[in-house]
């Protein structure tokens, strides 16, 4: 008997395919001098201009941009930190105990050390080795796009949404493309369900992310653009 | 939404959305 074909990609998937971001870069302020003043900088300033291309490409999440405005502001700012950790996590997977905040800004543990990130590095590293764990390498390009969308849609009865019957059906299709994905490694026909299962993990270290950076925020000592402290007081 | 003015902004000043 001939195997089953295979199921085609949704159209959700295919076309996150086409969408996903450029790379953009830290791009260190070279007239800084070294430490965590300059790190955290650093840091932050990459966070705003991440978080206006996750804002970006959340509106061609088929289904995103017609939801109300509102219900679109609470699904980022529910998760917008949720989905700069899981990119600095895949973008990690490759290095042995780094964690690649950008292409150019790839910190180890005794830099972390020296330049205040240390607390973030130990929050971050155990998501790492999780997802290395299940070989995740592979199928970079299509699992990463699909856990981002699935964090855009968390259970909208945890938060404050106006329509949630329209968030829910955006939720389906999301787990509709999940499910698809699944199809696609019949070696392994419970990879979503392993996927989703990182999200617990996932969303205990954006907590410890934006705590982190509410607290800096407060020392008052580290100069943050206006959309990445909107998204800070939002949580 | 006044408090959140840079969000709202960048939701709202939208590329044509996508219709699949």
């Amino acid at each position: 008997m001939a195997p089953p074909a295979k199921k085609p990609l949704t159209k959700i998937v295919s076309h996150l395919l086409v969408v996903e971001p450029e790379k953009i870069y830290a791009m260190p302020d070279p007239t800084m001098p070294d430490g965590d003043i300059k790190a955290l900088t650093t840091l932050c300033d990459l966070a705003d201009r991440e978080l206006v291309v996750i804002i970006g490409w959340a509106k061609h999440i088929p289904g995103f941009s017609t939801l109300s405005l509102a219900d679109q502001m609470s699904l980022l700012q529910s998760a917008w930190m949720e989905i700069l950790v899981l990119s600095i996590v895949f973008r990690s997977l490759p290095c042995e105990d780094e964690i690649v905040y950008a292409e150019d800004y790839v910190v180890d543990e005794e830099q972390a050390r020296v330049s205040g990130l240390l607390d973030l590095h130990v929050a971050i590293l155990p998501l790492v080795r999780r997802y290395k764990k299940l070989r995740m390498e592979k199928e970079e390009f299509l699992s990463n796009r699909l856990m981002k969308c699935s964090l855009l849609c968390p259970s909208p009865d945890s938060m404050h949404i106006e329509n949630i019957e329209a968030v829910q059906r955006l939720q389906d299709s999301l787990h509709e493309a999940l499910q698809d994905f699944e199809g696609q490694h019949p070696e392994d026909p419970r990879r979503a369900g392993k996927l989703l299962m990182t999200l617990p993990l996932l969303r205990q270290t954006a907590t410890k992310a934006v705590q982190h950076f509410y607290s800096i925020k407060m020392q008052g000592k580290v100069p943050m653009h206006k959309l990445f402290l909107e998204m800070l007081e939002a949580k | 939404k006044e408090k959140h003015k840079i969000l709202h902004q960048l939701l709202q000043n939208s590329t044509s959305p996508v219709d699949l």
